[in-house]
C-alpha cells in the first residue's frame, strides 16, 4: 500500500467545552 | 508538579482498544444498516451535536444534578455514508483524519452534521487545494 | 492523513469539563466518607485495577460479546487518603500530578492500589531525591 503522508496539524481539533 | 505528556494521547489510545472490544461501549450508532460501537463520554467530548443532543435529552428529562443515563442508541440519517461515520468516528479515538478527494465530501457531510467544525474546516480546506 | 497533534489534549480536557458537570460520570468512587464521579471508561482506560475489576465483574456476570454496563459504585478501602485518590483522579483528566513530601507516601499507596504503575514509579522517584 502506498506511504500515505501524516501531515501534523497543531490547531484545535474538537470543540471546547466551556469552564461551567 | 509532574507532567505526564504522553498520558493523553495513552488514554486515548487504551479507550480506542476498550472500544474495539465492545468493553464499556455504552452507545450505539445507526447509520444506514451499519451500527457503531462507542463511549458516550468520547461522543460527546468530541462533538457538538453528540453534546448538544446529550444536554438537550438532559433537559427532556429534567433529571436534576447532571445525568447518568447514557444515550443508548442513536439513529443518523441514512443520506450520510456510513463509511465517512466510522472515519470519524476513529478520528475520535485516534487523533488521525484520512482525507482523499473521492471521500473529503462525504467526510465533511459527516461533520457538518455532528458539529465538529474544526474537521468541517479541514474537509473545505482540503478541497480547495 | 491529517493528524491533530493537539486532540488527545482536548479530549481529555472535555472529558474532564464533563467530570466537573456530572455529565455522563456512571461510577461513583467511595473512600472513606468522600463520594468521587467519574466516568467507567476513562478509570478502566487509566488503572490496571478498574480494568481487572471490570474484565473480573463481566467474567462474574458472564455477559456474553463485551459488556456495557459499567461499574457504578466502587468502594476504596478506607486506609487509603481520599484527597489521595481525588488527586490521582484529577491526574487521570488532566496528566498532571502535584507531588509534595507530605503527601507523596499517600498518593504511592492510592497508586499502587489503583496499579497505576508509572505514577507509583515517579512517586518512589521523587521519595528517593
Amino acid at each position: 500500500e502506498g506511504i500515505v503522508p501524516t501531515v501534523k496539524e497543531p490547531g484545535r481539533s474538537i470543540h471546547l467545552i466551556p469552564r461551567d | 508538579v509532574k507532567e505526564f505528556t504522553r498520558h493523553s494521547d495513552d488514554v486515548l489510545l487504551n479507550l480506542n482498544e476498550l472500544r474495539h472490544r465492545g468493553i464499556l461501549t455504552d452507545t450505539t450508532l445507526v447509520v444506514g444498516s451499519v451500527q457503531l460501537q462507542a463511549h458516550s463520554a468520547v461522543l460527546v467530548a468530541c462533538s457538538g451535536f453528540f453534546y448538544s443532543l446529550y444536554s438537550h435529552q438532559v433537559m427532556l428529562q429534567g433529571r436534576g444534578g447532571g445525568s447518568r443515563e447514557p444515550l443508548r442508541t442513536v439513529s443518523l440519517p441514512s443520506s450520510l455514508d456510513p463509511s465517512c461515520v466510522s472515519l470519524l468516528l476513529d478520528f475520535m479515538y485516534t487523533s488521525r483524519l484520512p482525507l482523499t478527494p473521492s471521500i473529503v465530501s462525504g467526510v465533511l457531510a459527516v461533520a457538518a452534521y455532528l458539529q465538529m467544525d474544526h474537521v468541517a474546516d479541514t474537509c473545505r480546506d482540503f478541497m480547495q487545494k
